[in-house]
């Protein structure tokens, strides 16, 4: 699965997410990446999410919106996201990460698997990461 | 703080071996968007740029270099939202298509639905001129190694696609 959040320079969020699914699915099968609020959401008036993971744990808490729902009570990007991997985690034993932009450009790549392939570009900084608590920089 | 775009490769496991060109490909996509955002153009729009040039990467589960299903097939699903307009569009099990985030965009901005599926979706692309490309383009040797492996009885698809928890 891949996928991508933004926010553009008049506050607008979007969010897009693209999958071939899950090794050897059945035929016919569909994961979270097409359900609204499972495999992404994005309202101007919380933020934008794009999700990654095993689809059949995402759709069980509808992973992006849950993450916002936590953002609308006021948590951080990164609280909201760690609270929404969490939940999948404690009900469902599920893995997978997230991508999590807030409208004032706030962002986080957070996940509870072993790896994510991540990266952010923001005031001509390039920010990207693998493993869990990495955080490399690069000019743009 | 504005503009910014985050994109992800996808979470599980990423090989050794791998892991170069799925950091190398994630940073170009993420270049590729903010590039599009200081041209000025829209969120969506550099969403969708991301996310075509990941597709297009062989090293990751879309587009391209997807993993295939029980019976050696790509299937794909992919979904955009705009959250000015709370617009969305996507589509499921779609076949011999390069881009499927480029036609869940086109769901979105042509149809006042908000998903098409399987046969659905193809016809919808061939109606929207969206040319269809032969399913062994988007097949790559990883991916059908790593189908054969799965195959044996014992194996576990989902726990050797996501890995051990961090």
């Amino acid at each position: 699965t891949v996928g991508a959040v933004a926010v553009d320079s008049e506050g607008n969020v979007a969010c897009a997410t693209s999958t071939g699914g899950i090794l050897n699915k059945m035929e016919g099968r569909v994961g979270d990446t097409p359900c609204i609020g499972c495999g992404g959401y994005a309202d101007n008036q919380i933020g934008a999410v794009s999700t990654t993971g095993h689809g059949e744990a995402i759709m069980k808490v509808v992973l992006a919106r849950l993450i916002l729902f936590h953002m609308e009570q006021g948590q951080s990007v990164e609280a909201a996201s760690d609270l929404g991997l969490a939940c999948m985690k404690s009900r469902v034993a599920g893995l997978g990460g997230v991508i999590t932009v807030d409208p004032q450009g706030h962002w986080t790549a957070r996940f509870n698997s072993l790896q994510m392939a991540w990266a952010a570009a923001q005031s001509d900084t390039l920010h990207y990461g693998l493993y869990a608590g990495e955080r490399f920089t690069q000019s743009i | 703080m504005l503009p910014v775009v985050v994109v992800h490769g996808g979470a599980g496991h990423v090989p050794r071996e791998r892991s170069e060109m799925s950091i190398s490909g994630v940073c170009s996509a993420a270049r590729a968007g903010y590039a599009v955002l200081q041209g000025g153009g829209s969120s969506m729009d550099a969403v969708v740029e991301a996310v075509s040039q990941l597709e297009n990467n062989p090293s990751f589960n879309a587009g391209c270099g997807s993993v295939l299903n029980i019976n050696g097939d790509v299937e794909m699903d992919a979904f955009v939202m705009d959250g000015k307009t709370l617009g969305n569009g996507a589509v499921s099990t779609v076949r011999n298509i390069a881009n499927p985030i480029q036609l869940a965009r086109l769901v979105m901005d042509k149809t006042n639905h908000a998903c098409l599926t399987a046969e659905g979706a193809n016809r919808f692309a061939r109606s929207m001129g969206v040319p269809e490309v032969p399913q062994e383009s988007l097949i790559t040797e990883y991916s059908r190694w790593r189908w054969k492996q799965n195959l044996e009885p014992d194996a576990n698809p989902v726990e050797c696609q996501m890995g051990k928890m961090g």
